[in-house]
């Protein structure tokens, strides 16, 4: 039968929920074994962190698309998680090979990269999901321009997560690496957020990258401090 | 099997990309 997009929408969805029902909402004997070799655990951390990103998440999902919609808010989240989990054991996996080292207590503490991470994960599950039908509007692709209306579109997740797109930007190639079964859609959809931050997002007003840059021309003296995050 | 075109040539994993060598 010939495909329509429809169908093609559909088997991308059986597809992201097949790969993760073996994932399961909670983290991988190998995944807490990580968390176990920290000098500091971030187990706690980490779900005290989902707990409310959780929450903000489903808040933010109802009031976009309406209160009647909360339960696939949470569905979601749920999923996301599941793949946030999955890709992050196999980013340690090759960080492990890469550094020989079991201990990644300065990463897996680091809050920043949990967001980013999960961040990553909610927008592939959105993506795959289309959600964008929920709502015209958004960003403009043909024209590059905005219009006024929420929706769940790219970057929504940021403004939802209050994360920096130069943060986001730094999971992405790492994410599509770890999780070779991401099809080719996503992969194009990821790029083009990867772009949109690039050529747009990143350089708005009080964008971290500024403060960055600042920091690299000064040179010496931000070498002399305690050194900020190049 | 995808096309993307993997362009940080400088960093080799994320440790690095959160500073967290």
């Amino acid at each position: 039968p010939p495909q329509t997009p429809i169908k093609a929408a559909m088997a991308s969805i059986q597809q992201l929920r097949g790969d993760l029902v073996s994932s399961g909402d909670q983290p991988s004997t190998t995944l807490a074994t990580y968390f176990k070799n920290c000098t500091i655990d971030p187990t706690q951390g980490m779900l005290k962190r989902l707990e409310m990103l959780g929450q903000t998440f489903s808040q933010r999902f109802s009031q976009a698309v309406g209160p009647r919609f909360i339960i696939i808010g949470k569905q979601r989240f749920t999923l996301g998680v599941r793949l946030y989990y999955k890709v992050m054991e196999e980013m340690l996996k090759s960080e492990e090979k890469r550094l020989s080292v079991q201990n990644f207590s300065k990463l897996l503490n680091d809050s920043t990269f949990h967001t980013s991470l999960l961040a990553c994960a909610l927008e592939v599950v959105m993506a795959t999901y289309g959600e964008s039908s929920f709502k015209a509007g958004g960003y403009n692709q043909a024209n590059g321009s905005e219009t006024a209306e929420t929706d769940l579109c790219f970057p929504w997740i940021l403004d939802v997560f209050s994360l920096a797109a130069f943060d986001f930007y730094k999971v992405i190639e790492s994410f599509i690496k770890a999780e070779p079964t991401l099809s080719k859609d996503i992969v194009k959809h990821l790029e083009t957020c990867e772009n949109l931050i690039m050529e747009k997002i990143a350089w708005r007003t009080g964008s971290v990258l500024f403060e960055l840059l600042k920091q690299e021309h000064e040179g010496g003296a931000a070498e002399q401090a305690e050194a900020p995050a190049s | 099997s995808h096309d993307y075109h993997f362009g940080l040539e400088d960093h080799e994993g994320i440790s690095e990309l959160f500073d967290c060598e």
